[in-house]
């Protein structure tokens, strides 16, 4: 698992 | 994007317009926190820059512009055009206890050290918040127009489904992002007791108010 931002999301 | 960030992205939507009509068509603001709508959208303002320098997706770019256009409709008709129906003396929340300690966490606990991303980061932490000086001023006037509850039920509802997409993600896609969970717990939490009066009382047709 990695933990990072997703641009994707609102 | 899967099911339940959809049916989130569609809440939140929902909500937005829910408010920005109520406020329309009856033309007053009365019951309406006019800072937790300064806090709505600078949350967007701050989280939403990136409108201008990368183009994720026409669903994207399209969600972002309404929630920004929407959120500073609203902040105009509250401060400029219904002004008068503006209940000042009940939306007393002292928002610098906000937003002061979110900015600071802001620079203390993000993905990247950089201007985007602490934008970015305090955005999410004060849109955990944001909905606080509403549900004080509903807690001072002691009751809540039947339409603001359902504004305020979406609201609540799109983050907790934003949760359930996490916890899909992590499960289908080991990805998880430690920020925006803990934030969104936050502020899905903070309805909890909004949620509790909303099903026993509106749902039933009463009207909502606290015991003053």
């Amino acid at each position: 698992t990695s933990e990072e931002r997703d641009k994707d999301e609102l | 994007m899967n099911i339940f960030r959809l049916a989130g992205d569609v809440s939140h939507l929902v909500a937005i317009i829910i408010l920005l009509l109520k406020i329309w068509k009856t033309r007053s603001c009365a019951g309406i926190s006019g800072k937790s709508q300064i806090l709505f959208a600078s949350v967007f303002v701050t989280r939403y820059l990136d409108l201008f320098t990368i183009f994720i997706s026409l669903y994207n770019s399209s969600m972002k512009i309404i929630y920004i256009s929407c959120s500073i409709a609203t902040v105009y008709l509250v401060y400029f055009k219904f002004k008068a129906t503006y209940d000042g003396n009940h939306d007393t929340f002292r928002v610098e206890f906000l937003v002061v300690p979110v900015g600071g966490l802001s620079f203390l606990v993000n993905h990247d050290f950089s201007p985007m991303e602490i934008l970015w980061t305090f955005s999410i932490y004060l849109e955990s918040v944001a909905i606080l000086p509403q549900l004080f001023m509903i807690s001072k006037t002691g009751e809540a127009e039947t339409i603001t509850t359902h504004y305020l039920f979406f609201l609540g509802l799109y983050r907790g489904l934003y949760l359930i997409n996490w916890i899909w993600r992590y499960y289908f896609e080991g990805f998880f992002d430690l920020i925006a969970i803990v934030a969104g717990l936050v502020q899905t939490v903070l309805y909890c007791d909004f949620f509790y009066l909303y099903v026993t009382k509106v749902l039933k047709g009463k009207k909502l108010s606290l015991p003053a």
